[in-house]
Order: C-alpha cells, then sequence, then structure tokens
C-alpha cells in the first residue's frame, strides 16, 4: 500500500471520528445530513459485500467493518437516540435520497466491468459515493452557523477521495495497472464536487473566520 | 485470469 492509500483512508477514518466524537461529546447532530449518511450505509453495505467472500488483508477487513459499523452508529444516533434526534436539522435536510440512488442503479446496470452481482453492486456504490455527499453540501448552504467539527468533517471526508486520485495515478505508474475508468472517473467527479467547499473553508481558515457557505 | 481489480481498496 503506497502512501497516498494510506493517507486517504486515514483521513476517511478521522473525518469519521471527528463526527462521532462531534455526537458524543456536544450530544448534537445540528448541521449533520441524515440523509447523506443513510446514503453512507448504503455504499458501504453495496461495497462491502465482498467481506466475507475475498479475503485480503487483515487491514482492509478490519477498515471495512469500522466503516460499516460507525455509519450505521451514525444513523442511529440520528434517528433514533433520544437527545441527539431531537437536534436533527429536519426540516432543512430536504433532499430525495430517491433521486440520487435510482440513477445511480439504473447507471451501474448499463455501465460496469463485469455482469455479475457482486460488480454491479460495487459500481453502483462507486456512483453513489460520488454524489452522496450533495445533500450534506446543501443543507450547509441552508446554515447560518456551520461549526468547526461540520466543518472539518466534510473537508476531510472531501480530501480523502482526492488522495486516493493519487493513489490510483501511482499505481498506474508503478503496479502496471490498466485505465479504471470507472472508479477513476466517480472519484474525480466526487472531488470535483467539493470544490467550491474547499475554496471556503481554506478561505475562512486563513482569515480565521466562521465558515458560510453563499446560498 | 481473474484480477480482484480495485476490489482490494476501500
Amino acid at each position: 500500500m503506497n502512501a497516498f492509500r494510506l493517507a486517504g483512508d486515514m483521513t476517511h477514518l478521522l473525518s469519521i471520528i471527528l463526527l462521532l466524537l462531534k455526537i458524543r461529546a456536544t450530544k448534537s447532530c445540528a448541521g449533520i445530513s441524515l440523509k447523506t449518511q443513510e446514503l453512507y450505509v448504503i455504499v458501504f453495505m453495496s461495497r462491502y459485500l465482498d467481506l466475507f467472500r475475498t479475503y485480503y488483508s487483515l487491514y482492509n477487513s478490519l477498515m471495512k467493518i469500522i466503516f460499516l459499523g460507525t455509519s450505521m452508529c451514525i444513523v442511529w444516533y440520528m434517528r433514533s437516540h433520544k437527545v441527539v434526534r431531537q437536534t436533527y436539522n429536519n426540516d432543512e435536510d430536504t433532499f430525495r435520497h430517491f433521486f440520487l440512488v435510482l440513477p445511480c442503479f439504473v447507471l451501474a446496470l448499463l455501465v460496469h466491468r463485469n455482469f455479475t452481482f457482486i460488480e454491479i453492486l460495487w459500481t453502483f456504490s462507486l456512483y453513489l459515493e460520488s454524489v452522496a455527499i450533495l445533500p450534506q453540501l446543501v443543507l450547509l448552504q441552508k446554515s447560518s452557523n456551520i461549526d468547526n467539527l461540520t466543518g472539518t468533517y466534510v473537508f476531510l471526508l472531501g480530501a480523502y477521495r482526492g488522495l486516493y486520485l493519487f493513489n490510483w495515478v501511482y499505481r498506474f505508474f508503478t503496479e502496471n495497472h490498466r485505465v479504471r475508468w470507472i472508479p477513476w472517473l466517480s472519484g474525480l467527479i466526487q472531488t470535483a464536487i467539493y470544490t467550491d467547499f474547499f475554496y471556503y473553508y481554506i478561505r475562512s481558515w486563513k482569515n480565521r473566520e466562521k465558515l458560510k457557505l453563499p446560498a | 485470469n481473474v484480477e480482484p481489480e480495485l476490489h482490494d481498496e476501500l
């Protein structure tokens, strides 16, 4: 495993730890989109189906279990925890999952590498992950008060796939990898969606101002 | 020749 890949995974892991920390320490999920979190549960469940079929490494299996467990844990907190769920921005988190899940699934049925159950779901998970942040970004645009933990959470979550892009370039040249359009393009689109957010996040950090996204 | 493709990634 190369440094970009490891940095990407650690950034992803850190973003989740930060979100759980915010929820547990402040007993609040204000500013967090339940829609996005539920989409991540779908993403991980469809991508990590091979957990029980193919063994890659202890690291790989452990991380998959962590991502599955934490994503479900976050959704549980937001839906069922008696204190946390009352802080959820129900009225502002209006994005419909359906409009993301269905097109991604249809696209996976049309554009994939092999027509097998695992491969279709894997492809679907890549397409869905690339757009899963949209409800969260829409919610942030509507929020007048974005706390630091939420801002940094979204920043790390965006940075993770960007680091994977470097990982793919590195693997392409060092491991005789062929061109992999499906993950590469999905990852590129996923990172591009964050561009605006990155700009405002870094600017607010440099100017020591509170993060605010233009509506 | 079944390659693991990029399935070894997360």
